[in-house]
């Protein structure tokens, strides 16, 4: 198994913001960052899932501190969108699994999903790279996602450690 | 700006499998996700937007080789899930501009999906990490999209790259 998972982490300062039904053509994303951008907001999350009958939802995540401003400038960029609706949401926690050589192994995903769902914790939000599985819950989950991905992945290896960003 | 964009990325070898309409409460994304550990598939990005009405979508990238494979076995857990419709799709992309410090700067992902949208390159799917900001496009574009990547980010930098996966 080439995988390895080197840390558990999580953050708490994010608030994530959804702009439901736009339309799925070129610059439609584009001109939401571009706004955001141009107000200063940071970004961390951006998550685009595929779209149906041609509209989509673009979400993605800002510091809780700058949630009022960023949904201002979103609403007005949805309303030029025609956008089905604008959902902002300042209580979820980002909570990832860190390691190498993840990208290829379901199974480190089925195990992190299936250890958050014995705890029935809801999944709202997943997305990927390489080195980080991430997803978005319930921030009142917090503790005990990162107290349950620890006992699943780090437990027997002190030398790897949980952080917080 | 603190921000530094390294080089972009691209990867063809991958399909994509959207598990459209399935229930979002736990276990769910953890059934889906086991049933291709088991088989052994490979998955690499995995994308999950917020839900609509207590219904999700999951989309996975697979490799081209593995998909008929993944995607008989995605059909079976999601007639179990009830899900709307499973769909899969081998002509896509997935581009990258791989960087430091990006993870704030709806900047940098303003300038990347502008300069894709200005060449009439529809984004399909987005997924993010403070290293990265990935994008499936179809696959016919992926020449052009690396590209004017290269172009909008790394022309002037002769030390960074292009490399793919
Ligand atoms: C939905 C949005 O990503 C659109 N497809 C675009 O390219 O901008
Ligand atoms: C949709 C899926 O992610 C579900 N919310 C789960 O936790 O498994």
């Amino acid at each position: 198994d080439a995988s390895v998972v080197t840390g558990i982490a999580y953050d708490k300062s994010e608030a994530k913001i959804a702009v439901i039904g736009i339309p799925d053509k070129p610059g439609v994303a584009a001109k939401i960052l571009t706004a955001l951008a141009k107000d200063d907001i940071s970004v961390d999350m951006i998550v685009q899932n595929v779209s149906q009958a041609g509209l989509a939802d673009l979400t993605f995540s800002v510091k809780k501190q700058e949630l009022s401003r960023a949904h201002a400038i979103t609403r007005e960029i949805a309303d030029e969108l025609q956008a089905k609706n604008v959902v902002a949401d300042e209580r979820i926690c980002k909570v990832s699994i860190v390691g190498i050589g993840m990208r290829s192994h379901a199974g480190v995903a089925a195990r992190m999903f299936t250890a958050l769902a014995y705890n029935n914790i809801n999944i709202q939000m997943i997305s990927t790279s390489d080195i980080k599985i991430s997803v978005a819950i319930e921030e009142k989950y917090t503790e005990l996602a990162v107290r349950i991905l620890h006992e699943t992945f780090i437990q027997d290896s002190p030398s790897k450690s949980i952080y917080a960003n």
